[in-house]
C-alpha cells in the first residue's frame, strides 16, 4: 500500500538479517547472580552509561516540555528514592547499584524501571 | 509489540517477538522516528544470567532495566510480555503502591522472578496467571513440548483468559499484539491480521526462525516503534536478537 498502514505482501528471504530493516546485532553480557545485587550490573552499566544518560535526559526534557516548572523532575529526584526500600528483593538493591555505576540520580533510574506501569494508560 | 509461539510439524516450538515502545514519547523530526524508540536501541542487550557458573536464564533486555520483557529458560520455557492498555492501568497500581497498598507485583519484576525461579512451563503459567499485578499485561509463554504455548491475558487482579495451542482444532500458533484476542484490534493499529495472514501463508510445515523473522519484518508488523526482534527456540537453546529499523514509508505504530 502507498498509504498508511503501508501493508506489504508477506516478506520472504529476510533471514539471516540484513538490509534496510536490520540495524545491527545485539551484544551478549553475563550477569552473575551469585554477586551482591548492587554489584551485578556494574560491568554492563560501565559500558552503557552514556546511552542510558542520553535516554534519561531525553525523558526529562520531554517531561519538562509538558511541566515547564521542573517540579515533576524534582519530585522524581527527591520523592521516588524514598520508595526504593519498598521494592521487592533484589530489585531495589540492583537499581541502587545501577544508579551508583551510572552516576545518575536514583529516582531517575527507578522511574526508568517502572516506566511500564506508568505508561499502560 | 507482536509476540508469537508456533509449533512445527515435528512438535518443536518457536517463540519470537517484536518489541515496540515509545509511542508519543517525542518525535525526532530529523530522523523521522520516535525519539525514545531511537534512544532505546543502543541500550538493547542480551544477558546470560548465571548462578554457580551455569546459565539460569537468558534474556533480551535494556541496560539499566532490571525487570524482563523477553527471556528463555533453556530446555524449559520461553516468555515474552506485551503491553495491555487499560483505563484501570498501571498508574493506579503505582498510586496504590505509593499509598501503602503493596499486595501487587510490578509486571517486569514478576517476569524476571518467573524466569529465575520457575522450574516448569506449568509453574510459570500458574505464577503468571495468578499473581496480583500493578498493571495489566499479556504474557506469552512457550514450553518445550507439543501444545505448550499460550497467551495469558491479565488485568491487574485477575486472569481474564488463557488462549492455548490446540493442534487438534488447527491452532498451531498463538499470536498476540496489544489487544484482547477475542476482540477486534483498533482499526488504525491492526498488526494482528497482517501477521496472521503471513503465518497462515507460511503454514505449519515451513515454520522456522527464518519464516518467523519474515513475518516480523513485514509492515505494519514492523513499524516505527519496533526496537528489536528476538527469536527463541527452547529445545535448541537458541536466543537471537536483532536491532530493527523501519524505513519510510512506515506506520508510526
Amino acid at each position: 500500500q502507498d498509504v498508511p498502514p503501508y501493508t506489504e505482501d508477506c516478506r520472504s528471504g529476510t533471514y539471516p538479517p540484513s538490509g534496510p530493516t536490520f540495524k545491527g546485532n545485539v551484544s551478549w553480557y553475563t550477569v552473575n547472580l551469585d554477586q551482591a545485587p548492587q554489584e551485578r550490573w556494574q560491568k554492563l552499566i560501565s559500558e552503557k552509561k552514556t546511552a542510558l544518560s542520553i535516554l534519561i535526559q531525553a525523558i526529562k526534557d520531554l517531561a519538562t516540555s509538558f511541566f515547564p516548572s521542573e517540579k515533576i523532575i524534582k519530585l522524581v529526584d527527591t520523592k521516588l528514592p524514598l520508595l526504593i526500600g519498598t521494592l521487592p528483593c533484589p530489585f531495589g538493591e540492583e537499581i541502587k547499584g545501577i544508579a551508583d555505576a551510572s552516576g545518575l540520580p536514583l529516582g531517575e533510574v527507578m522511574l526508568f524501571n517502572i516506566f511500564y506501569e506508568v505508561f499502560t494508560v | 509489540c507482536t509476540s508469537v509461539v508456533a509449533e512445527d510439524k515435528s512438535g518443536k516450538l518457536y517463540h519470537a517477538r517484536n518489541l515496540d515502545f515509545g509511542l508519543f514519547l517525542g518525535w525526532d523530526v530529523k530522523n523521522n522516528s520516535w525519539m525514545v524508540t531511537q534512544l532505546l536501541r543502543p541500550l538493547v542487550v542480551n544477558v546470560d544470567f548465571q548462578r554457580n557458573g551455569k546459565t539460569v536464564f537468558v534474556s533480551t533486555s535494556f541496560a539499566g532495566y532490571v525487570g524482563m520483557l523477553t527471556g528463555m529458560k533453556p530446555g524449559i520455557f520461553s516468555l515474552t510480555m506485551n503491553e495491555r492498555f487499560s483505563i484501570d492501568g498501571g498508574y493506579i497500581g503505582v498510586l496504590e503502591w505509593i499509598l501503602g497498598k503493596r499486595d501487587g507485583m510490578w509486571m517486569s519484576f514478576l517476569t524476571r522472578s518467573v524466569l529465575e525461579n520457575a522450574t516448569s512451563y506449568e509453574e510459570a503459567k500458574t505464577l503468571l496467571s495468578k499473581t496480583k499485578l500493578l498493571a495489566p499485561a499479556y504474557f506469552i509463554l512457550g514450553g518445550n513440548k507439543s501444545e505448550e504455548g499460550c497467551v495469558i491475558t491479565r488485568s491487574r487482579a485477575a486472569c481474564l483468559d488463557i488462549w492455548e495451542l490446540d493442534l487438534k482444532n488447527g491452532t498451531w500458533y498463538v499470536l498476540e499484539t496489544n489487544y484482547d484476542h477475542w476482540k477486534a484490534p483498533l482499526p488504525i493499529d491492526n498488526r494482528r491480521d497482517p501477521a496472521m495472514k503471513c503465518m497462515r501463508r507460511t503454514s505449519q510445515q515451513n515454520i522456522s526462525f527464518g519464516t518467523i523473522y519474515d513475518m516480523l519484518s513485514t509492515k505494519p508488523v514492523l513499524n516505527k516503534l519496533t526496537t528489536y526482534t528476538t527469536l527463541m527456540s527452547v529445545s535448541d537453546n537458541k536466543l537471537e536478537a536483532y536491532l530493527r529499523i523501519c524505513p519510510d514509508p512506515c506506520m508510526p505504530w
